[in-house]
Formats: structure tokens, sequence, C-alpha cells
């Protein structure tokens, strides 16, 4: 959300992205700007158009699509519980109850299913959760793109 | 596979990867241009899914997602040698990261106007994804998904409904939002909630705001017209976004980047869209601003 993601340090990948050897060997033309994580000529000249994804949603589920929503609890930017209320603003009937899954024996986070749409928390997670819970979030990535269970 | 984009070589990779590895750029539209960096899966390549992954923003690189998130290898904190990452996403799909739009990173446009919006990035997208498929027609039979974060909540439905309907053949199961925006009103509404009960803001700010912003038991925190209840909502946003706390992760420090850094005002624009910081924002704060530091 926005040019600078507060409280992030991308030093790190920005100095190597931006050598030279890395540049030429990923074929980036000498011509373009040096990289940085957010853009503020595109940030600052965005035009949002939609205030909701709910129709979007609908049309791409009654076309027999599979759907996953996942949150990391913590984060404020997206919290949880917006996504929550808008997995169940769509109307669908669930199809599980809310309940716990487990990783490395430990709850991990929590979900529901409504036919094709899961929406899923990963418990303690940020807004980024592959960073911040790798290990849930390879679980969670394996069993939505193979349909298994969580 | 497009032999002229392979990488088969980066500086500070002090280990072999068992896996390919692709970086150019894709067609997006006339004189449009989006850099991707493909990796395949360490499984079974051309059995294994193909994932697209969209970094959100709006503005904001997936070549983040790639080197702090889901990639096969991150960079350490030196700045030059790399490390892999045990729980890279590619040891079971073959994953595409996509820095969308042009003027995103590497992304650029010839003509340098960065100006787009929701529906033009959604058929710019879809554009570079049959220029992908072009360049790698082997992947086309492969089950597809697209995955997108943050502003991504929005990228990655209004993609999959071009790529669904639309001409081009993919064999597209399905899409995921990872701390997706799916509706502006609902992630307002929630945050008010969600920062009382994470005990965020006191019983006083907490009573005021359902005496002005709720009515009959319903509560409207993302447009009322009360002018105290958008003063109130904006102390509460005030002491999520610009008191010191990680709006990313409530529960980690703020590192990196000042909180006051311009770019991090304009960050949370795109959040209480309604709410524009009242004249007199103090008269509730009772406090200049944060000495958090």
């Amino acid at each position: 959300l926005g040019e600078v993601p507060p409280c992030i340090n991308s030093t790190a990948q920005m100095n190597w992205l931006n050598r030279g050897d890395v540049r030429k060997a990923l074929h980036i033309p000498d011509m373009l700007p040096p990289w940085d994580i957010c853009s503020d000529d595109v940030g600052g000249n965005y035009t949002t158009q939609y205030q909701t994804m709910k129709d979007v949603y609908l049309k791409l589920l009654s076309m027999g699509l599979r759907a996953l929503v996942y949150n990391g609890d913590t984060d404020m930017a997206c919290n949880f519980l917006g996504d929550q209320w808008f997995v169940e603003d769509l109307g669908i009937k669930a199809t599980t109850k809310y309940q716990s899954w487990i990783h490395d024996d430990q709850i991990a986070g929590f979900y529901q299913q409504y036919g094709n749409i899961t929406f899923l928390t990963v418990k303690g997670a940020g807004h980024m959760v592959p960073q911040w819970a790798p290990g849930p979030a390879f679980h969670m990535f394996q069993s939505f793109i193979t349909n298994g269970p969580y | 596979q497009y032999v002229p984009d392979e990488t088969t070589h980066l500086p500070g990779m002090m280990f072999k990867p068992n896996y390919r590895q692709w970086s150019g750029y894709l067609r997006a539209g006339p004189g449009r241009f989006l850099h991707y960096w493909f990796v395949t899966s360490q499984s079974d390549p051309l059995k294994d899914p193909l994932v697209l992954w969209l970094n959100g923003g709006p503005g904001c690189s997936s070549l983040d997602g790639f080197l702090s998130e889901n990639g096969p290898f991150h960079v350490n904190d030196n700045g030059a040698t790399l490390y892999e990452n045990k729980f890279s996403w590619n040891k079971i799909a073959n994953v595409l990261y996509l820095e969308s739009p042009a003027g995103v990173g590497y992304s650029y446009s010839d003509d340098l106007n960065y100006k787009t919006n929701d529906n033009q990035v959604a058929a710019d997208n879809y554009a570079a994804l049959q220029s992908f498929f072009n360049k790698f027609p082997n992947f086309t039979q492969n089950e597809f998904f697209i995955f997108g974060e943050s502003y991504g909540g929005i990228y990655a439905p209004t993609l999959s409904l071009l790529v669904a309907t639309g001409p081009a053949k993919f064999n597209f199961k399905g899409f995921a939002v990872g701390n997706g925006i799916s509706s502006f009103a609902l992630n307002d509404q929630t945050l008010i909630y969600f920062g009382y009960y994470h005990g965020l803001f006191g019983e006083d700010l907490w009573h005021d705001l359902n005496k002005n912003c709720c009515e009959k038991g319903t509560c409207n925190f993302y447009n009322s017209t009360s002018e105290d209840c958008k003063e109130l909502v904006y102390e509460a946003f005030d002491t999520v976004y610009e008191s010191g706390l990680n709006a990313y992760a409530l529960y980690l420090d703020c590192e990196g980047h000042s909180r006051f850094h311009r770019g991090y005002e304009r960050t949370m624009t795109h959040l209480f869209k309604n709410y524009r910081k009242p004249q007199q924002s103090h008269k509730f704060l009772n406090r200049g601003p944060s000495s958090v530091s």
C-alpha cells in the first residue's frame, strides 16, 4: 500500500538489485533508473476504480474457479476482519465450520470454506505472510494449489 | 523456453540452484514493458502448477515478494550475497514474478507516462501474460493460479476475470489474495474494531466513537457525515498508522524507513479515503505529534 511500505527495511534488496553485474545478469537495460521497492510515479498517479471486489469474486466463483483469501492476523493495513467480513458478505453458504488448522503440531490459524472460496488466517503473521510465517505459508500454499485439506 | 532471457549466473549466489530461471521483459501494451523473473519448480516443472505472484502498492514491486517473501533465495543484510529460502514456493510450483504496472521496479514505459488505473493494470497484466506464454509455450498446459498481496487484492481478481473470460486459453484454476484490499469500506470499518479489541484505544475514545458514529446499534466508521465522528475516526487512524506502531505487523518493531517518510504518509492514503486530517486534529489528541521517533 503506497510508495514506501511502513517499517519495512528493503535496503539489502535494493543494494543487490542495483549492482551493475546483477542488472546485467537480469538483462535490465542500462537506461533504466535504479530499482526501488515502490514507485512514487505510479503510486502518486494511480486511480482506484473499484471500491469493492464483491461482483468480480461472484463472477469468478460462478465459473467454478477456486479462491483463497488469507490474512496474517496482526496486520493493520489490510486487517483479517475486513477480509473475513468480505467473504461472509458474498452470501455463499458455508460448507465447513470455522476451525483451526495445524502446522508442525501447532495451531497455525483458522479457516472456513464457503464452497469454492476459503477464508484463512495465519496466526501471528503480519502483512507479508510468506516473510513472517514461511512454514505455515508454504503449507497453506501447497494445500490450496493441490486442492488438499488445510 | 526463451533462451535469451535465461539467467545462468547471479552475483552473490554461493549455491547451485536446482531449477532454471529467466529474467527479461514482457510486452504489456504499446511501448509498455513489464520486467518478469520466472523460476521453474524444484520438483517437476512440466507437471507442477504455474503461479503468477503480484505484490500491491499500488506501485510496489513483486521482487519484494521474490527476495523477501516466497522466492527461492533472499538477500543477506550485506546486500551482496544470497541465501536459499527453504520454504520457497517454487519447491512445488513454477513461479512467475511480474513487476506491475509499468514504472514499478525495472518495468517501464517508453513515454515515461505512469498514470494508470485498476482496469488498465488488469489489461496490461493480461497482455503481459500472453507475452509470457509466447516465450514459454510449454507452460500453457500447466494448471495456472494467480496470487496477489495487499493492493494485489484488486490486481488478482480483475486479472483473473480477464483470464477466465478472455480469448487466450490458459489452464486457469483459481486465484488467491493475501492480506488484500477487497473492500475499502469493510477494511476501514473493521480496523476500528481491530484497534479497540487489540487494546490500541482507551475507553474514552471507544465511548466517543460509539456515541458519535453509531445509531441504534449500527456503526459507520467508514463514511459518516458527522464531523465529530470523522475526527474521532481520524484519531483512531492516527494511533494505528502514525503513533509508532508497525502497521504491517502489530507485534513487530518498526524498522527501516522512518514512519514520517513522505511516502509513508501517502502509504496510507488508500485507506480511510473519506477522512482527511481535520484542521484541529489535535482537538481530540490533546497532544502534539507523536514524539516516538
